[in-house]
């Protein structure tokens, strides 16, 4: 464990926190893409099925937990809770994400480092997770003005991300065999997804003004 | 036996 990947659990963990803190305290789901929410549980369930073969620390199992049941938390919420699914933008929230599962799971399919069911769940997830933001962003571009908490959730997501990339270099550099490509490359891509929306949140930072997002 | 690269990353 690195500084780095510590960083990067915590802000992941932290944009959590956020994204049920924002649905908790103002009961709505507005601005949130429930599409989005259903891929990231996918991605969970897909990463962490060795949840209970593999036990390689208290904290990883834990965190595997945490991720895992907010996840499926969060959809529930957007899904059945009476108050909170009326605020769900669903005219808004209509990328088609059933194409993002398919290609990430052929893609799964070809590109693997053991053609096992659970290495190609693991690829899978990796892939998927890099694109599973998108839905999200397309809502915030449609929805216009993006309230504080959902804006910090987003860059919360994004800057996770970009620490994992500077803990696969700090591994690259100080463990003889580290090689992660399917992730590293993944996660680049991941990020870079994000660069437009970390611009014109840094835009709106700097003014002190509304994040706004070019329609 | 090579040695399974453990994902001991979340």
């Amino acid at each position: 464990m690195n500084i780095f990947r510590l960083a990067g659990d915590m802000t992941h963990l932290l944009s959590i926190i956020v994204l049920l803190l924002k649905i908790y305290a103002t009961k709505s789901c507005s601005g949130i893409s429930l599409k989005t929410q259903e891929l990231y549980a996918l991605v969970f369930l897909a990463r962490y099925l060795d949840l209970f073969t593999d036990f390689i620390s208290v904290y990883n199992t834990i965190m595997k937990v945490v991720f895992i049941a907010s996840s499926l938390a969060i959809v529930w919420c957007m899904r059945l809770h009476p108050l909170v699914k009326r605020s769900y933008d669903k005219e808004l929230d209509t990328f088609r994400h059933y194409f993002l599962i398919g290609g990430t799971f052929v893609l799964a399919l070809v590109l693997n480092e053991k053609f096992t069911l659970q290495e190609i769940l693991w690829a899978f997830s990796i892939y998927l997770e890099a694109v599973a933001i998108l839905p999200q962003l397309v809502l915030l571009q449609r929805s216009g003005n993006v309230d504080n908490l959902t804006g910090q959730y987003v860059f919360f997501l994004g800057a996770y991300r970009a620490f994992y990339i500077l803990n696969w270099i700090y591994r690259y550099l100080t463990e003889p065999r580290f090689t992660r490509w399917i992730a590293c490359v993944s996660g680049i891509v991941q990020t870079g997804i994000y660069a437009d929306f970390f611009y014109y949140y840094f835009i709106s930072w700097k003014n002190n003004s509304k994040l706004k997002l070019p329609a | 036996v090579q040695n399974e690269v453990v994902k001991d990353e979340l």
